[in-house]
């Protein structure tokens, strides 16, 4: 009974938002990331290309859109339809998208009151390009907002929209050479801004650490990127190991919130319940929603059942999902999903044989291994041993931060304080 | 037996089948009204349709599929109604 498909006869489609959420929480960058992901869902197992454009030409229109705004689907309010978009087709709004502005827009949130906007963008794509709703339970295209679909960096379709939308479009051919030549992958968007990398935001460099010779203060994974933090000052590396600048960003004009007197952080990590990252200084800790505090922040250490005098690390163990503090030659067990210390803790460290027992920071990588990072050196543990890789402790600057490299050499401009 | 659907249970539950394809577009003469024996079988499409029970009368997990946020967009495309009928 369903009619003949509708669907794009072009393979490379642009796409925009057009109008944000006005009184949404998330930054403009995290709901352009967000679609990029949700796109991207599409675009991973079909031929279809999607780049992000900024004039008003753009295939897939995307607005924030509150009552009747005059496309035949009016909004409702909080509740009731939350979305649509438009099949493919000749008239000038095919593959337009729409999302209610008056529902509670939220990613990666505890509030069960919200509606996940990257499970409710993937959706609503799968019909910008040409998939109608259908019946089964596990089907994105089910008609009914059944909550988070999880990471959007690691969602991957259910099988049966796999199908339905191989049967409009093919598979898409494995990357080789010459089709990345001719269909370029376009450049990944952070889901967090930018730290600001141009010349006029370094300081003086007389008060910037170097990268290469620094002793890390703290190192997290945050939303699969490593952030290196020494002093005032932070580098960032891209999932792939990339530095996204070789000169460092300012903490407090990333971080926003964190006191301007605060010179350095102890720890800092990304909770694995509520992706909500920590830091850690002192007996204090924060608590950021992306890149913004939390209302009612700092509080005690207490809250995890820590003794005053703070922590040295921290991070989150995949193998079991509980989070290690280490301070000194100590460390505890904590669950971040019941906010409880585990019974029988501290503990005399290390846990991990070979890996020091009193480190800088610690963390856990894509690559599902556990990083501990102490002076210049840092130790790999693969994911479920206990004991640390052969071959380490290795050098943090040269793996890490593109230090000992001549192309590294050649671009580092500037003196650094240690007259390199 | 199941209680009978309030009268603006029945309200909204026509205007969202209509909404949603289920049932055809109210007819201009007659408004929103629909035979007993059309709307039980929307009711019974939607809630296959929704992994529910199929009894074909607005109960309470109908009702409450009905009020669960969701897509715009028909589930059923225009005319199947029609189709279906023939």
């Amino acid at each position: 009974q369903t009619p003949p498909p509708t669907k794009w006869s072009k393979r490379n489609l642009s796409w925009r938002v057009r109008t944000f959420p006005r009184d949404s929480p998330m930054g403009r960058d995290t709901v352009r990331a967000l679609m990029y992901y949700a796109l991207k869902v599409w675009s991973d197992i079909t031929p279809l290309n999607f780049h992000e454009v900024a004039g008003n030409t753009a295939d897939i229109q995307i607005d924030f859109s509150k009552a009747d705004h005059n496309d035949g689907y009016p909004f409702d309010g909080p509740g009731g339809t939350v979305a649509h978009a438009f099949f493919p087709g000749d008239h000038h709004t095919a593959g337009d998208t729409h999302f209610d502005d008056d529902e509670a827009w939220t990613f990666r949130s505890s509030d069960a009151h919200g509606m996940d906007l990257f499970a409710v963008a993937v959706h609503e794509f799968g019909h910008a390009i040409g998939l109608s709703h259908v019946a089964a339970p596990s089907s994105i295209m089910q008609p009914y907002y059944q909550g988070p679909v999880g990471d959007p960096l690691r969602y991957g379709l259910p099988y049966e929209d796999r199908v339905r939308v191989w049967q409009l479009y093919g598979v898409r051919e494995s990357v080789s050479p010459t089709a990345q030549l001719g269909t370029p992958e376009p450049e990944e968007p952070p889901l967090l801004p930018e730290p600001p990398n141009n010349r006029s935001s370094i300081p003086p460099w007389k008060d910037v650490p170097h990268r290469c010779t620094a002793h890390f203060d703290a190192v997290a994974q945050i939303r699969g990127e490593a952030f290196f933090f020494k002093g005032k000052y932070f580098w960032r590396l891209t999932r792939d190991r990339h530095l996204v600048s070789l000169q460092p960003a300012q903490m407090h004009r990333f971080w926003r919130g964190l006191p301007l007197h605060l010179d350095s952080v102890d720890a800092v990590y990304e909770r694995t319940s509520d992706h909500k990252i920590v830091f850690f200084k002192g007996d204090r800790y924060w608590v950021f929603k992306d890149n913004n505090v939390e209302e009612g922040y700092p509080r005690p250490v207490s809250d995890f059942s820590l003794p005053p005098g703070g922590i040295d690390a921290v991070f989150s163990w995949a193998h079991n999902d509980r989070t290690y503090f280490f301070k000194d030659q100590l460390y505890w067990r904590y669950d971040d999903h019941t906010r409880r210390m585990d019974p029988g803790y501290p503990v005399q460290g290390p846990l991990w044989r070979g890996v020091p027992s009193m480190l800088d920071d610690a963390m856990r990588w894509s690559d599902g291994a556990s990083y501990f990072f102490r002076g210049q050196e840092y130790w790999k543990v693969l994911d479920g041993e206990l004991e640390a890789a052969p071959g380490y402790p290795q050098s943090t600057a040269r793996d890490w931060l593109v230090c000992g490299e001549p192309l590294a050499d050649a671009e580092d401009v500037g003196p650094g304080p240690q007259g390199r | 037996a199941a209680p009978a659907p309030r009268a603006e249970d029945l309200s909204l539950g026509v205007e969202w089948l209509s909404r949603f394809g289920y049932l055809p577009p109210a007819d201009p003469a007659t408004g929103q009204l629909q035979t007993q024996e059309e709307l039980s079988k929307a009711i019974t499409a939607m809630q296959q349709f929704g992994g529910l029970e199929t009894t074909g009368i607005l109960d309470e997990a109908t009702l409450a599929l009905m009020k669960t946020p969701r897509c715009s967009l028909p589930d059923l495309p225009p005319g199947a109604q029609a189709r279906r009928k023939r």
